[in-house]
């Protein structure tokens, strides 16, 4: 049994859509300590992995370990029948063949009287439409609940199943790298120069020196820079610029990929961008003290 | 010119 309640459930929504233009079919694997997605593109260029830890949650209960795979335009569909003040809880069986989940609007709690509640489930004399009534519609097993002072009816939850299926997911072990190069940014803003670079071309450069993180392109109609310096001391915590480097570190990369990335910037605040020469980037969002996405991106190599 | 390499070339399959 795997059940798992996420209050902010808009986190979850926002995830599955940072996701499901990268990856078609992805497993969710479900332990006691997370749920966690590893997932690459059809083109096996770029990699996603999510992380959420059942500490971020407010109930979480994981049995024995679960793969639940998933089409995540399916799921993507199904997500956005949930409000983004919704609370989300997720629901398998060991066994099963598809993942519940549960929407509750913020206000959805009611009290209502034991005695109340019981003439209205035998079926008394309430008119139609009456509070009574609705709550006895809604859930019939109030009436085994005799003896308890107090009700709790919840008017308003929604319940979904998705019919999960079977993927052969290939995962591939990232090995723990101190990289050369830290940068954290305003995702915000980070989002903008891919949005920006992209109509000039389709190749991006990344270049960290000691003046700072330049990127660029070069296309058709003509060429594109941006420098981003440090800015340690913003006021804001999300508008700090932070830089380290070891050493230099330029990399070029697919446009496209970088900006299938951007639809995680709801997340949150700030991308923290990790390089080293000759391997793939990875451009994180970490997610409040919930979890993080991150991906990966194999770089361009010059001929 | 230059040439996409794939995730492969760098992480190994488990």
């Amino acid at each position: 049994m795997f059940e798992a309640r996420l209050t902010s459930g808009k986190i979850l929504k926002q995830l599955i859509e940072a996701l499901k233009d990268l990856v078609q079919e992805a497993n969710i694997d479900c332990s006691d300590d997370e749920i966690s997605i590893q997932a690459m593109d059809n083109s096996h260029v770029s990699l996603v992995a999510v992380s959420l830890r059942s500490g971020g949650f407010d109930h979480f209960r994981c049995d024995r370990p679960l793969s639940l795979g998933f089409n995540a335009t399916n799921m993507g569909k199904i997500l956005k029948c949930a409000g983004n003040e919704d609370a989300i809880t997720l629901k398998a069986e060991d066994d099963g063949d598809s993942l519940s989940m549960v929407f509750e609007g913020p206000n959805q709690d009611r009290i209502a009287d034991f005695g109340e509640f019981a003439r209205g489930a035998r079926g008394s004399d309430s008119p139609p439409g009456s509070r009574r009534e609705k709550c006895w519609k809604i859930d019939f097993n109030f009436a085994t609940m005799r003896g308890v002072g107090v009700l709790v009816v919840i008017f308003d939850r929604k319940i979904y199943e998705l019919k999960l299926m079977d993927i052969d997911s290939e995962q591939l072990g990232i090995p723990d790298t101190d990289y050369k190069v830290t940068i954290q940014m305003p995702s915000g803003e980070f989002q903008r120069i891919i949005r920006d670079m992209q109509v000039l071309g389709d190749t991006l450069s990344i270049s960290c020196t000691k003046e700072g993180v330049k990127f660029g392109v070069q296309g058709d109609l003509g060429t594109g820079n941006v420098l981003i310096r440090q800015n340690a001391h913003a006021e804001k915590d999300e508008d700090r610029v932070m830089i380290e480097m070891e050493e230099p570190v330029e990399l070029t990369f697919a446009l496209r990929y970088l900006n299938f990335f951007t639809k995680a910037t709801n997340l949150g605040p700030t991308v923290i961008l990790n390089m080293s020469p000759d391997v793939p980037i990875v451009v994180e969002y970490p997610i409040g003290e919930t979890g993080h996405i991150k991906y990966y991106l194999a770089p361009k190599i010059d001929e | 010119t230059s040439t996409q390499t794939r995730l492969e070339s760098y992480f190994m399959r488990y």
